[in-house]
């Protein structure tokens, strides 16, 4: 499941923007 | 839940929420009934929608008032006939990457919202995805209520005012939606509902323990009955002379249901007819969603 979101997941994570994904 | 706990809940998932989302009812509302000493721009035609662009988007990147404001009094640029039609076109097309842009945006804010949450960060990683996944949409159209009135919708950080009448009269499938959304906001405005209500009830949103594909289902759910319970308690505290405020509510999740699905049809059918392309982060999501 995360593989398939890694933009979600990373926000999850991180926080980063998604642009900055 | 004791009542200190419940209380102590609610109070951090309202402070999330007026932490984490830039625009919020009260703002909204401030905006909307002209009690500011700024009016929104008013986007009531291609050529207002144009002229916005170039002012709302200069100042968000250059954070500069007087200059845009100047900018404001530029006449805009005619279009020969010949293209005009080619023009609005590409104008709606844009149109509707701003509404991604603004969705993008809003996801962000709805995830730091989620991670500030009580016990969010505690469950599996997956399962927050998960959750993530389904809720946004549902929690982005509740927002979205609070930035609007029966003839419009505020945009561009409340700096502008789209009209409903403006949205209607784009071309099919573009035309068709913003309209759900609004019938949706003039039941759910009805509620009267304040931030601190709505911080509950998007807490709420997020913490659903039937999403589909989640892998520890009774966490998930005893999280989400601490939420429904500080939600009942709080919406009588605050609306002691509405008191089947609650269930209504509760309605209102179903009701949210139905129009996520409809508007991922009209994305996808948006992808399919027209040549324009999707956020990666909401491919993700709209991704095996139903």
């Amino acid at each position: 499941l995360q593989e398939k979101h890694k933009i979600l997941h990373k926000l999850l994570q991180n926080g980063n923007t998604p642009d900055e994904v | 839940y004791m009542e200190g706990d419940r209380k102590t809940l609610v109070r951090q998932i309202h402070d999330a929420y007026m932490k984490n989302f830039t625009m919020n009812k009260a703002k909204a509302r401030l905006i909307l009934t002209g009690k500011t000493s700024e009016p929104p721009f008013i986007i009531h035609d291609m050529d207002t929608f144009q002229l916005a662009e170039r002012t709302l988007a200069a100042h968000m990147v250059k954070g500069d008032r007087s200059e845009s404001e100047s900018e404001v009094q530029s006449e805009p640029e005619t279009p020969a006939p010949v293209c005009q039609e080619l023009q609005q076109r590409e104008a709606e097309a844009r149109l509707f990457h701003c509404c991604q842009s603004t969705s993008v945006e809003t996801v962000t804010e709805l995830t730091e919202f989620a991670k500030a949450m009580p016990h969010f960060q505690m469950l599996d990683l997956n399962d927050q995805v998960t959750l993530l996944k389904y809720a946004v949409h549902e929690a982005l159209f509740t927002l979205l209520a609070s930035c609007m009135n029966k003839d419009g919708l505020l945009v561009a950080r409340g700096r502008g005012f789209i009209t409903r009448e403006f949205l209607k009269s784009l071309r099919r499938p573009f035309s068709d939606m913003m309209e759900p959304k609004f019938q949706f906001a003039t039941r759910f405005n009805s509620m009267d509902l304040d931030d601190s209500d709505l911080a509950l009830f998007v807490a709420a949103i997020i913490c659903c323990g039937d999403r589909p594909g989640l892998v520890d289902v009774p966490v998930v759910e005893r999280l989400q009955e601490s939420v429904i319970q500080a939600l009942r308690h709080h919406l009588l505290a605050n609306h002691p002379d509405d008191t089947f405020l609650f269930p209504r509510l509760l309605q209102k999740l179903a009701d949210l249901r139905e129009l996520v699905t409809e508007h991922a049809q009209l994305i996808q059918e948006i992808k399919t007819l027209e040549d324009t392309s999707l956020h990666p982060l909401l491919q993700e999501i709209y991704k095996d969603m139903y």
